[in-house]
């Protein structure tokens, strides 16, 4: 069946979307059907999967408001098997237009449950088994619908310091939410980003963000590489740009870590 | 007179809190008196001044409320001319408090209107004449309420590829702002940060943000430096914890800079 993950951390700059592409492209590569939602209004997962601006015409706003269901938006990418529903500033104005709508916490629940229900009727190319939510960096009520149609959250921490703070209250909105509006969710894990094993600092925080989730800390460590800050400039995800990059390698291996996690399901 | 900027850009990570209190500990470290509002709900640059959680007791939310003035809620730092307006994640329920109110986006150009007041009634040194609001990575009712409360904008972009993305949405949403709720508000600057001198990416960043923004950015570029990554970890401000290494001597020229670009107006 489908598994759908939303990459959320409210801390900035912590490697949301870096992970959305390249862990989805790892996956893609490993060969899963993979479809990356871009959620967040700045359209950065569009954009470093060479999504031009001007085919953006339907967004994952159309989505959230009910016009198109998710397959109608989905647009292919470079890499087989990994498709994206695009996202740009529309979204801004996603709290607007679903204002006061009772349930607009649900409207990309419903739009994943319309998906499923079609896969029934459609050939398998067209179907695909994981979905990535790229959140802003922000607990609104975009990254609220993406909670609430999640199955789990994969949870990017960077390896420096500000980036601890905002971790405990990232973990009491998923307890609130499993809690309350989706009963499921749950942490499926943290990944630790832009590692550099020349600083103390790196070292201290990755030990402290384990001492803090535990076991759901993945073994892969993504270090930090500037291959990784350039791909985006190409258009490309890493591991078109430059496969055999410290960080491509690392994407590589934290996907074969996510499946054998989600065998345990 | 005061001046008031608020330190925004909905990109994540690109060092707006970095740039808040670094930049505000050398304006204090040239004679300036300055009051820091932390308006995230992360608390980043109340941490990186070493206020305590537990002593956060007021923070900018019952600013915004209106419970209590900028001055009641200000704290003193290790930094001598310096105060802050702790924040913490009692901010992210803003929206919903101050909800239908139809002042809600003034609130805080409100709570500066009257220190300037309360200025006439009190000894100098209750004063201040710098006031930096450091935003939230988003633009929601929190940064908006910063928008229509300063006189500028100062927009730090972290020299790489994604940070490009969202300047032309900044620079819009600032354009409309002043069309509509404060005719006044204009871009005091622009300035480069996470500069790898190293990089091609950094050049080829930088070089896209000037042609951009024009004279509007800085001269001073801010050099990715570890040390400014760790300062945060000891609870001080970058100038206080290696006076002479290449960050601080940045924010310095910076500050100089800045009230140079202010005189003019
Ligand atoms: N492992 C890494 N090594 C070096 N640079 C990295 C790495 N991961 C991400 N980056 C860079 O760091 C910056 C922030 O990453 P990214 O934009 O993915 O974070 P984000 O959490 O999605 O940000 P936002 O909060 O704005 O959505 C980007 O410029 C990206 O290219
Ligand atoms: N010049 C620099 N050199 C090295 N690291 C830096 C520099 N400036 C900022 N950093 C680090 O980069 C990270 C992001 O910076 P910071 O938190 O100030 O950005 P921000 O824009 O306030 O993030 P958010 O969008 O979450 O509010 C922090 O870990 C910070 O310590
Ligand atoms: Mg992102
Ligand atoms: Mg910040």
């Amino acid at each position: 069946g489908l598994r759908v993950l939303a990459v959320a951390n409210q801390k900035g700059g912590v490697g949301k979307t870096t992970t959305a592409i390249n862990l989805g492209t790892a996956l893609a590569a490993i060969g899963e059907k993979v479809l990356i939602l871009d959620l967040d209004p700045q359209g950065n997962a569009s954009t470093g999967l060479g999504i031009h601006p001007d085919s953006r015409t339907r967004t994952s706003l159309d989505v959230l408001t009910g016009e198109i269901g998710l397959l109608e938006a989905a647009l292919p990418t470079a890499v087989p098997g990994l498709v994206i529903v695009p996202g740009n500033s529309d979204l801004v104005g996603a709290e607007s237009m679903l204002g006061n709508d009772a349930n607009r916490a649900f409207r990309l629940r419903d739009a994943v449950a319309k998906v499923i229900s079609e896969f029934r009727n459609r050939p398998p190319e067209d179907s695909f088994n994981y979905m990535l939510i790229d959140c802003p960096p922000s607990l609104n009520l975009l990254t609220l619908n993406a909670m609430t149609a999640s199955h789990a959250v994969l949870v990017p921490v960077q390896c420096e310091f500000f980036a601890l703070e905002g971790i405990s209250q990232l973990k009491e909105t998923i307890d609130q939410i499993r809690g309350t509006l989706n009963p499921g969710l749950d942490i499926q894990g943290v990944v630790l980003t832009m590692h550099d094993a020349r600083t103390t600092l790196s070292r201290e925080v990755a030990d402290n963000v384990r001492s803090f989730f535990g076991p759901k800390v993945y073994e892969t460590v993504i270090p930090r590489n500037t291959r990784v800050a350039e791909a985006p400039s190409h258009g490309k995800p890493l591991l078109l740009y430059d496969f055999d990059c410290a960080g491509s390698q690392a994407y590589i291996r934290l996907a074969t870590e996510i499946i054998e996690r989600e065998r345990q399901y």
